[in-house]
């Protein structure tokens, strides 16, 4: 099981599609500051779940949709799909392949202004359908696997009962 | 409730003693818990004594010695909850080139058994990556990538770039 | 005192906005009081835009971005009130070689005025000094001072130092 | 006005007699981590008089005398002096060169265990004399000029009254 493509439409710094294949080893990404590599982070924290909008750096969701730059105009919606590799079935689905995709679309309709969708290989779902499958690949969003820009030195600064409930969390 | 908390808590302790002596060419380091008898009651503490040095407050290491105990308790938690990748941001930020190195060298390591995903803006670490993707914008704020970097492409500064001096 | 207050705002708030937009290529930039009437009663945000890119609140700017906001409030402050020397310590951590040149630059420019100590791991920032001083020590914690360090005895990672791999 | 030297004897990671000596204009410090760079500020810091033994990454002042290292027996003192030349005369005091001393020793008659010295030239003065002498050369300990190790990130994280309040102490 490994991620195999990161597929990104209009979220964050990313104007209309951009996809990011991976190999199953070790990469490295790299470029000038600013340039989105921390988004592409946020991306893939977007889908698994954060606890909240704050880990993926937003007031709220919808300053995840692409806004336009100096003097464009802002996109509607925002999708990233993950493309995981199922060949060993490690998550319970029949496919090679498992595509999780979460949209998130402007709507006047809602009071926070925004609806949320979640897709499992193109099937309507939910975030806890994801968590479950996610699971079974050790992927949390609140374990560190993801050890987000600037967490490491979170780690010395945090209070001593802080630092144990990490491993109260793992237990 | 506790007995679980005593079996993470150990297992991690030795992970983390073993990942930081061979990080830091030989340091102690492990965690301290403040009530042990009642571990929910006080927090816990990490105890690192770089080689060659008297174990002080992790408090009173340097920067880039903080860094490398905070990446050893990573790892060690990683150890004992395997996960089908992982990423780690530019987590070599207060690392010398040589710390960032054996860094890479651990990630690199690891990735035989799990994915690993590398952000970082140092060629001492980028070095050891198996693929290189680039992340680039001309200006106007969009986000455009380069699926096959070549790690010569990355111009560091002794490389005379237009040199400004 | 408001008076007074006033002062320092608008002299450092115009020095921003040029700092700012000298380190940043043209991004635009400038402090905003919550309660402008009575300034004592409300807090001071940053505002920044980096080039190219829509008006954001600074944190959701990148790590490096957020970097370059803090040194130019930083470099804007200290053209107001001047002192006789200056030190920054690893102010570059986050900076991609290209901006942690621009920091040094604009370090080397203010030092024909006052004297400046700065702190590097990167060679990008360091090859502006005038002089380099080395710290070392020999893994037995004791710090030594080389007085003459030489730029290029710094090894970075792409000069095969006994490569690894 | 300028800072020549800086004399350590027995000061954090410095064993015995160590003086770094300094140009007027731009100097670079390098080195491996945990080799002292920092220290060396803290003991700049510790002359000019900071608001706190925290600012000097010290539980409390014994902290800043040479620990002895792995095997090694701890120094019964510390000393730091800071070398100014003040042939422009900025600091109001006739000489070429302006000495300013401080010593830490440790005290069994004291009750917080050590004593604390301050000399110009040798002669014995206090901390609030440094500060006069200092505040002529525009150098203070609770100014920007000096920006620590994780200072600048601190800039951004801090609320809103804490930025303000940082203009208000240059008033
Ligand atoms: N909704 C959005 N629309 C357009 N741009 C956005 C949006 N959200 C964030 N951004 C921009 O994305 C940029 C941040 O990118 P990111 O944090 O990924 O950079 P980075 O490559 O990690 O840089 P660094 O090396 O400095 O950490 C910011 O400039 C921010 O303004
Ligand atoms: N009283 C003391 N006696 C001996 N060693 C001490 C004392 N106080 C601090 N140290 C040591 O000094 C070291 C820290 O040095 P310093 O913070 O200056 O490193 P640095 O060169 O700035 O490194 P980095 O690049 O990681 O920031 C620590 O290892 C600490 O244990
Ligand atoms: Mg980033
Ligand atoms: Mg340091």
């Amino acid at each position: 099981m490994y991620l195999k493509e990161v597929q990104m439409e209009n979220f964050k710094s990313v104007k209309g599609q951009v996809n990011v294949r991976l190999n199953s080893g070790f990469t490295g990404i790299t470029g000038p500051n600013g340039s989105g590599k921390s988004n592409i982070t946020d991306a893939i924290l977007f889908v698994i779940g954060p606890k909240s909008s704050k880990a993926i750096r937003a007031g709220n969701l919808l300053d995840l949709i692409w806004n336009g730059g100096e003097h464009g105009k802002p996109a509607d919606k925002c999708r990233v799909t993950l493309v995981f590799d199922n060949t060993d079935r490690t998550m319970p689905i029949g496919y090679d392949e498992v595509h999780l995709t979460r949209v998130i679309k402007r709507s006047k309709e809602n009071k926070q202004g925004y609806s949320s969708y979640f897709y499992i290989n193109g099937n309507k779902s939910t975030l806890k359908e994801f968590e479950e499958l996610l699971s079974y690949a050790g992927i949390s969003s609140s374990g560190y696997n993801i050890v987000q820009q600037g967490d490491v030195t979170g780690i010395v600064k945090m209070g001593a009962v802080e630092r144990r409930r990490i491993l109260e969390n793992i237990a | 409730k506790r007995d679980g908390f005593f079996r993470v808590f150990s297992a991690v302790n030795e992970n983390f003693r073993r990942v930081y002596s061979e990080v830091s060419g030989g340091g102690d380091g492990y965690l301290e818990l403040e009530n042990p008898d009642s571990p929910f009651e006080g927090g816990m503490h990490i105890i690192a004594r770089p080689r060659g040095k008297k174990v002080t407050r992790i408090e009173a290491l340097s920067g880039g010695e903080k860094g490398l105990v905070a990446l050893s308790f990573i790892f060690a938690i990683q150890e004992y909850d395997p996960s089908a990748f992982y990423i780690f941001d530019e987590a070599d930020q207060n690392l010398d080139s040589l710390n960032a190195e054996i860094m890479a060298r651990r990630i690199k390591i690891s990735s035989s058994r799990a994915q690993f995903l590398m952000v970082s803006l140092r060629k001492a670490a980028l070095k050891y990556a198996d693929d290189l993707i680039g992340v680039t914008s001309l200006g106007d704020g969009v986000t455009r990538i380069i699926q096959q970097l070549d790690i010569d492409s990355i111009v560091e500064p002794d490389e005379p770039e237009g040199s400004v001096e």
